[in-house]
């Protein structure tokens, strides 16, 4: 009755976007808003 | 429309492997303990960003009943639709018969790893009422205790895992610090006040935080969170705070104070390498007056959430 799940550690979706040039046009796009998550008044 | 928000946070690296339906489709997700509802990409989006990931296909699913509610999740930047469905999650060998939301739309995702989002809140925050798939492996006596913990490898690429039902003592060193929650809809807890060098240095009178898996960073009010980078030294550019990879080294230790209990980061859990070369603190602002505590400081300690009694326990990772 335990179950364990492994987690990989995988690479961040702003490396990739650095890789390619466009991390600065996504963060100006999606600014990241992380209160929007748990309060909607933010979003 | 739901009330629930969630995650467009980039830096989030951790997930796992589930698999929903019969026979299992597989899908990488994101273990989140902001949030409780499970979201999957399905046949019927075809954005770039479902076009990234594995797709659900209730077609292929025997098992899958669809209950067609239209639902819809809000973020900082854009909304995830969806509808609302029944199937069965396996989780590793174990199945908990659940739901899932299986349409979505979400462009933030697009170059995640992850495909969905697996959420490990409370039911209150769940969207339609739909019961989390923690909660049906509870009530369906599928694990033992009413608990589950968290482990985040700060260094390998593997080790991380989510525990379901127990903690796993390869996991952590020395004593467990239990915590009670403040409030049973996140992992919400109160903090004394954030020190270094045995000065606060943020959250003087006391805050409240979030202790959430699906936040990358360790997240609070504008004013304490500039308090703490120009403590550490740190330059603010384009609302980060910049600092200098070589000086990681001579950086101070920043200390969360929780329940009478101290929660030392060092330097070298809370600054991290971005691109060329350029390193940042994992200190961020945001409007209101919560804090969230991500990956950053969960890194540093396993973390178990005792839904039971509604207490966060927390030891040395």
């Amino acid at each position: 009755c335990l179950v364990q799940i492994p987690l990989e550690k995988g690479k961040r979706a702003r490396v990739v976007l650095e890789e390619q040039g466009l991390w600065e046009e996504y963060r100006q796009k999606y600014p990241y808003n992380p209160m929007a998550k748990f309060d909607g008044s933010f979003a | 429309v739901g009330p629930e928000s969630m995650t467009n946070d980039a830096c989030l690296s951790y997930y796992g492997v589930i698999s929903i339906g019969t026979p299992p489709q597989s899908f990488k997700v994101i273990f989140d303990t902001g949030s409780s509802n499970l979201w999957v990409p399905s046949i019927y989006c075809n954005s770039a960003a479902c076009n990234n990931h594995a797709k659900f296909d209730p077609r292929g699913s025997s098992t899958y009943r669809q209950n067609g509610r239209p639902l819809s999740i809000t973020y900082g930047t854009g909304s995830m639709t969806g509808i609302l469905g029944y199937d069965t999650v396996t989780l590793f060998s174990i199945l908990a018969s659940s739901f899932c939301l299986s349409q979505t739309e979400a462009p933030f995702m697009q170059n995640m790893q992850a495909d969905g989002i697996f959420g490990l809140a409370y039911p209150s925050l769940s969207l339609s009422s739909a019961t989390p798939v923690f909660d049906n492996m509870m009530n369906g006596g599928l694990i033992n205790l009413n608990l589950f913990s968290v482990y985040l490898s700060s260094n390998n690429q593997r080790g991380s895992a989510v525990t379901f039902g127990g903690v796993d003592t390869n996991h952590y060193s020395g004593s467990i610090t239990w915590i009670p929650l403040s409030k049973e809809l996140y992992c919400q807890i109160t903090v004394d006040s954030v020190s270094g060098n045995g000065q606060a240095v943020a959250c003087n009178d006391g805050c409240q935080a979030i202790v959430d898996t699906g936040t990358s960073m360790i997240v609070g009010p504008q004013s304490d969170i500039d308090n703490i980078n120009a403590w550490l030294g740190a330059s603010s550019q384009n609302g980060e705070y910049i600092v200098n990879c070589s000086n990681i080294g001579q950086m101070p230790d920043v200390t969360f104070n929780i329940n009478g209990n101290q929660f030392t980061l060092p330097a070298s859990a809370y600054v991290y390498q971005v691109q060329y070369s350029s390193c940042i603190t994992g200190f961020g602002a945001t409007g209101g007056n919560m804090w969230t505590l991500g990956d950053v400081f969960l890194k540093q300690y396993y973390s178990i959430y005792k839904r039971g009694q509604n207490m966060l326990g927390l030891a040395k990772a």
